[in-house]
């Protein structure tokens, strides 16, 4: 799980049974104490659907119950989605609309400030989120087997993480002169890993971003998740040493070597550019994998202020 | 005497942990709380109590090894907004890092370890 904080956004990540949504009322009361934020400018809530929903707890044991729970802290101001195939890899989306939403009415020391417009750097945010990892693939996020009588495990749980960031090559997704990246390996078995992104001196303001990925790789309910919101140069082989989105979903999928996966690619277009979407929207098409997945879904939708692309893709 | 009837149960009343070694739940609840489109565009008018991190460079885990850093060495390099007073302005970024555990406690995971970057906090949560 993860939780990333910026001056502006708190992202909360969380896998297993937590109960993700009962920290929302708490970040809204933290954000108005500490910054004397009195409103929402937007929230997403998103996930997939679970593979096991009878274990989970609160209002996360049914999506009705979720947006039951989103709506009285929003006033009914979001709208809830469903998105892809309801029997195979549907998505859950819930989001407040294109209005600031008013949480509580603000002191009279603190008038109810509305943010303005966007009016920065396009946000984007791609998630690809895989099951049925090939045995190959989830491998490498067991703890090794040790022979008899050899002492236990001696590596902390970040010590594994960092090596297996660095057999597989998470560690050069992006370059490592502005990648800071911190992983953890579970015993016996799981990886995390967060890394912010473009901390050098050569960036300009809004070009970092994270990446996140999660990682439960055993045999029936093996998963694992890939979520990154770091500006992507349009062609490959940039000067910036980032990957395109093309090749870094490929460099993903390769990692992780899913049987399926469902990609989430969200694109703020802006008042004055809705078009700002469409290249990104549109690089991820049937001939992605080259072959090696056969794409069964492809869906857009045109939110106000951003597009979402949502795709599932099956290895064939 | 009066009957009372009972209260229904409410649907965020949380029943007994479940502590059997089930299955686990891969697939993530994803939360985005966004209080402007930018964080130049947060209204630059409160107190910015500097970095909550940079002060609180614990280190919890046992083996002497931080698990907290700075992203390239430097906080001083964060380009986010700009309060009233020229300086940046670092809105969410000012909670210190107990009051996030306090909120994170709610949601049932505790923080491994956090990167402080420039633009952002990461924190890396069990579970």
């Amino acid at each position: 799980s993860s939780l990333f904080v910026a001056p502006h956004v708190v992202i909360l990540k969380t896998c297993g049974t937590t109960l993700n949504l009962l920290g929302l009322n708490r970040i809204l009361e933290i954000a108005r104490e500490y910054c004397g934020f009195s409103s929402v400018y937007r929230c997403f809530y998103s996930r997939k659907s679970f593979f096991f929903p009878e274990r989970q707890q609160g209002p996360h044991r049914d999506w009705t119950e979720e947006v039951k729970f989103l709506d009285n802290v929003f006033g009914n101001a979001g709208s809830a989605y469903t998105v892809g195939p309801i029997n195979r890899d549907n998505w859950l989306l819930y989001i407040t609309g294109a209005n600031p939403v008013a949480l509580v009415p603000a002191g009279p020391e603190r008038p109810l400030a509305l943010p303005p417009p966007c009016t920065g750097p396009p946000d984007q945010t791609l998630e690809i989120l895989m099951s049925h990892l090939t045995p190959a693939g989830a491998a490498p996020f067991f703890l090794p087997e040790l022979p008899a009588g050899s002492p236990p495990e001696s590596r902390s749980g970040h010590e594994l993480g960092t090596d297996i960031s660095a057999q597989l090559g998470i560690d050069t997704l992006f370059p490592k002169s502005e990648t800071t990246l911190d992983s953890f390996g579970f015993e016996p078995c799981g990886y995390s890993a967060n890394a912010v992104v473009g901390s050098g001196l050569n960036c300009n303001k809004g070009d970092g971003g994270y990446f996140t990925i999660h990682v439960t790789p055993e045999d029936g309910w093996s998963y694992a998740s890939f979520e990154c919101n770091v500006p992507l140069p349009l062609r490959a082989n940039d000067p910036s040493g980032r990957p395109d989105m093309p090749s870094l979903i490929r460099r993903v999928v390769d990692i992780f070597q899913p049987n399926r996966l469902t990609i989430t690619l969200f694109v703020s277009t802006g008042e004055d550019s809705p078009a700002a979407a469409a290249p990104a929207t549109k690089v991820i098409g049937a001939d992605l994998f080259d072959g090696a997945f056969t794409r069964k879904d492809r869906i857009i939708y045109e939110f106000e202020g951003y597009d979402l692309l949502f795709a599932c893709f099956e290895r064939r | 005497a009066q009957t009372i009837a009972p209260t229904p149960p409410s649907p965020l009343i949380l029943s007994e942990p479940d502590t059997s070694p089930g299955p686990f739940e891969g697939p993530e609840k994803l939360l985005e709380v966004w209080f402007a489109p930018t964080p130049d565009a947060l209204v630059g008018d409160h107190v910015d109590h500097g970095s909550p991190l940079s002060s609180h460079h614990a280190t919890a885990n046992g083996n002497g090894v931080s698990n907290c850093h700075s992203a390239n060495g430097s906080s001083a390099r964060r380009r986010a907004g700009v309060s009233s007073n020229g300086q940046p302005f670092q809105g969410l970024r000012t909670v210190p890092r107990a009051v996030w555990e306090e909120m994170l406690d709610i949601v049932k995971c505790k923080v491994l370890s956090v990167i402080e970057g420039d633009d952002l906090d990461s924190y890396l949560l069990s579970e």
